[in-house]
């Protein structure tokens, strides 16, 4: 079973 | 010229340890009909849930650019290579961010 994608929180500027 | 190819995609996660934490980021990788002699293409995929942060490595597409790529030379480069420059690079510069939830 592959990773489930994911991806940082975006940085607030 | 009109003609077309089938061609052989690898589609996956790369796991990247960015601030302490580990993200599975989409990936895609067109392997030519010349590979290995010729890089594979390389995408970002983003979820619906991501967005593309376009900078240095990946262009409003997706498209991923990498030194490792331009300068590829078989059989030295090769995937697992490749791939690990990509856990490099994008613990730095992530590709892709989470869609902020409103």
């Amino acid at each position: 079973k592959s990773p489930t994608p994911s991806a940082p929180a975006p940085v607030s500027l | 010229d009109g003609s077309t190819k089938e061609l052989l995609s690898l589609t996956g996660t790369v796991p990247v340890n960015y601030r302490g934490n580990v993200y599975n980021i989409p990936i895609c990788l067109w392997l030519l009909d010349t590979y290995p002699y010729n890089p594979p293409i390389c995408f970002v995929k983003p979820t619906s849930a991501m967005m593309i942060k376009t900078g240095k490595h990946v262009d409003a597409n997706g498209k991923i650019y990498l030194p490792y790529l331009h300068e590829w030379k078989p059989p030295q480069s090769e995937l697992l290579g490749l791939i690990q420059v990509m856990i490099v690079v994008f613990g730095e510069e992530p590709p892709v961010f989470s869609r902020p939830t409103t």
